[in-house]
């Protein structure tokens, strides 16, 4: 099984 | 005052019909450049980034910069009243509560007039820096539409590897597997049927077809579609809007974090 990563793992909150 | 008109209607409701199963209430940047809007889906595993240059209408008056924030399944609703070739137009006062949205059917001498309340959301926007992406592969929209859709017959997910011979999207399930194998196309005869691939170095990642499939609800938008791909950051899928005359208007652009084996 794979894992759904959130995009906050990849970009910031401006 | 903010006041929009597109003569080609049909550009709103598609755009709309593209993101409003996506994403439920989102902002819109009004500008002297332009409409924008960011927003990510409840998830908070995908993101969409619509933006309509001020070219791209007809008529375009922006006196301030404003920010209509939106229930996206209700905007759409009222828009999808509209026909196919009827002018649509956007207006909003300065210090606007609400919007009104005129749609004028070409032949005819009539208007429909619907005015709608806008919401204060705290939208969360995430800065996305510029980024040189390993693998780029621009498809026809309906192939890239097909693939997503065929694929999630036997599966969740979708396996995308690039390398020098090409591209597969692959996925697995119960049932057994699929895969469809891309070849880069020879010819330029017909732009909107190129596959071009860009492969700076190779990548294999895997995404959920629930969200490929929500994004490919633009289809009627472009007939090419961008994927852009580079190791352990999102997919970006990206349809440009043009005018009449192929000049660009605008995009949609879906990012979609990839899916990590635990």
């Amino acid at each position: 099984t794979a894992e759904q990563i959130e995009l906050f793992a990849y970009y910031l909150p401006k | 005052m903010f006041e929009a008109r597109m003569v080609r209607g049909f550009i709103i409701k598609r755009i709309l019909e593209a993101i409003k199963d996506l994403v439920s209430e989102a902002s819109w940047d009004c500008s002297t450049s332009g409409m924008s809007l960011q927003a990510m889906d409840t998830s908070h595993v995908s993101l969409v980034s619509v933006s309509l240059k001020a070219d791209g209408f007809d008529k375009y008056r922006c006196d301030r910069n404003l920010t209509l924030g939106m229930n996206l399944a209700s905007l759409a609703q009222i828009v999808k009243a509209a026909g196919n070739d009827d002018v649509i137009t956007i207006k909003a006062p300065d210090d606007a509560d609400k919007i009104t949205l005129i749609f004028e059917p070409k032949s005819e001498t009539e208007t429909w007039e619907y005015e709608i309340k806008l919401m204060n959301l705290d939208s969360e926007y995430l800065g996305i820096p510029e980024t040189d992406y390993s693998v780029k592969i621009n498809l026809p929209s309906h192939k890239f539409q097909r693939i997503c859709r065929d694929l999630s017959q036997i599966g969740d997910s979708v396996t995308i590897s690039a390398a020098k011979d090409g591209v597969r999207f692959s996925t697995t399930g119960d049932l057994g597997s699929g895969n469809v194998k891309l070849n880069q196309t020879a010819s330029a005869d017909k732009p909107d049927e190129a596959v071009t691939i860009k492969i700076e170095e190779p990548i294999i990642l895997s995404f959920a077809l629930k969200y490929l499939n929500h994004f490919a609800r633009a289809t009627a938008l472009s007939p090419q579609v961008s994927l852009s791909l580079s190791k352990d950051v999102p997919l970006v899928v990206e349809y440009v809007i043009h005018d009449d005359d192929d000049d660009e208007i605008g995009y949609i652009r879906y990012y979609l974090a990839p899916k990590i084996e635990e």
